[in-house]
């Protein structure tokens, strides 16, 4: 089972941390950090990191794939085109290979999810969050995610959602959307795919230090002077329900919807021109 | 006795709640907040308020100068050029007015200290942070303050102090130094004196929200589900410290740098040219 999972946002919004925290992996503890300095002539760069992974028995052969640089220039304008191209890439190739002869062992390196992280600090989507989605929300499946949302109090939390939530649909910004469940399924169930829905974007916490160790599990969290924001836990953050909608119950609707849609999308592009 | 702050960084950063945290003021309460849409458009601009504040029996004209519109476009290259402007306008008034008639009634407009707040998600300094402080450290007393401090743990805060730190002195950007305590200052105050200079950047935390009220005081916070952030508690972030240095024990210096320093470099590019 392939799965390729884009992670996007400027540097410094916990990026690494939450990948490695969703994924229980280290992906990142050789990476040398930019300094000002140097990011000021660095462009975007596309890096991948490969990791198998198991989830109730199924091997997942993990792709990430990183954009650092999205975001950090003084001047950002179009810092998100080698995205796009890298997304229309993987389909480019996988086009080929389809239309190829050996169709069996096809690799599929298409990305499944693109992962936008965007910032707990402004007052709702910058204008650089809106121009990148804009350009790539037909190419891939957008999961908004508020980073970093242990800067925000519950109320905050609540409104810089709705805040979001309303500036995505004046924008007409099309992100990934559940699938409605089943009009057979049980009333809990209903209402758990209601909450779940009514809780994007995810506001998540990520953290790679144990902050305390029981037998049955390991806490993750941040160790504040004034407590303890866990990282596990429904009442300071989404993170369980993202890792759940992205490991558990939607990474298969998630490729679907690539297969369906934005691969369509792509082949009737090329077919036509 | 007239003090003209400016206040400078992206928007979010949590200025205007410092500003009135520090003050306890209620400057803002009347501002509309720009949509990314508007942003996309705006550029940077100067806004004034104006209060009267009294500490410790004096009265101070206080001028706070905000830039809303910095550092939110998708390109920022030279979007703080306005800030620079404005700094050398209220010079070139000083000017006009100190070789003029009338010079005992002379308003002093000159930018005495200008906040600028550093976001604390990044991994130390910013391109756009670099470029601005280059920029306009010739010109006036530059504090720089790490905004939001709360999003970072105790171990986070000293590196990302370090880390600024060095960058600061790596790019030879000249910010406000604070001066040296006399030598017959008794111990206790050499050390008090140090622990505010080993603080730079202060890190803080700005609320309006009162937490607790008791008959003495009423404590300011952000209620987190986790605990709570306390705004003046000195073991949560450095608000005290770049309170006290601003309003009671270093106001004086910072007007007295800005006239001897800042406004004599402007007189001496003026006189030469
Ligand atoms: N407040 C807060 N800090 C975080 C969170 N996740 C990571 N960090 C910290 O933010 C800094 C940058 O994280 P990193 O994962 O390297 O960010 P990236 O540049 O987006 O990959 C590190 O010091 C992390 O410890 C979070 O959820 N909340
Ligand atoms: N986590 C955190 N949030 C803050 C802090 N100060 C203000 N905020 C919140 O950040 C948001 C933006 O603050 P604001 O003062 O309007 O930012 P400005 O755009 O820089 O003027 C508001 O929701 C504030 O409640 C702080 O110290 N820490």
């Amino acid at each position: 089972f392939d799965f390729t999972l884009m992670v996007a946002g400027e540097s410094g919004l916990g990026k690494s941390t939450l990948v490695d925290s969703l994924f229980l992996t280290d992906l990142y503890k050789t990476r040398t950090l930019l300094s000002a300095q140097e990011r000021l002539t660095k462009t975007l760069e596309i890096q991948k990191h490969e990791v198998d992974i198991e989830e109730r028995g199924v091997k997942v052969k993990l792709t990430v794939v990183d954009t650092p640089g999205f975001g950090d220039a003084v001047d950002n304008s179009e810092c998100w085109k080698p995205i796009a191209e890298y997304i229309d890439q993987q389909f480019e190739q996988y086009f080929r290979d389809e239309s190829g002869l050996n169709r069996k062992n096809i690799q599929d390196s298409r990305v499944h999810c693109l992962l936008y992280f965007i910032s707990s600090l402004g007052h709702g989507l910058r204008p650089l969050d809106v121009e990148f989605m804009k350009g790539v929300h037909e190419k891939v499946n957008i999961v908004p995610v508020i980073a970093k949302a242990d800067t925000l109090t519950p109320s905050e939390v609540q409104r810089l959602k709705q805040k979001i939530r309303k500036e995505i649909e004046e924008h007409q910004i099309n992100i990934y959307q559940f699938p409605d469940c089943d009009s057979d399924e049980d009333e809990e169930f209903k209402q758990q795919d209601l909450a779940l829905k009514q809780s994007i974007p995810f506001a998540v916490i990520g953290s790679n230090t144990i902050i305390k160790e029981t037998k049955e599990k390991a806490v993750r969290g941040r160790h504040y002077p004034w407590g303890i924001a866990e990282v596990e836990n429904a009442l300071h953050c989404d993170f369980a329900k993202l890792r759940n909608m992205l490991i558990q119950t939607h990474m298969q609707d998630l490729k679907d919807m690539t297969q369906e849609v934005h691969y369509e999308n792509y082949r009737a592009c090329c077919i036509q021109s």
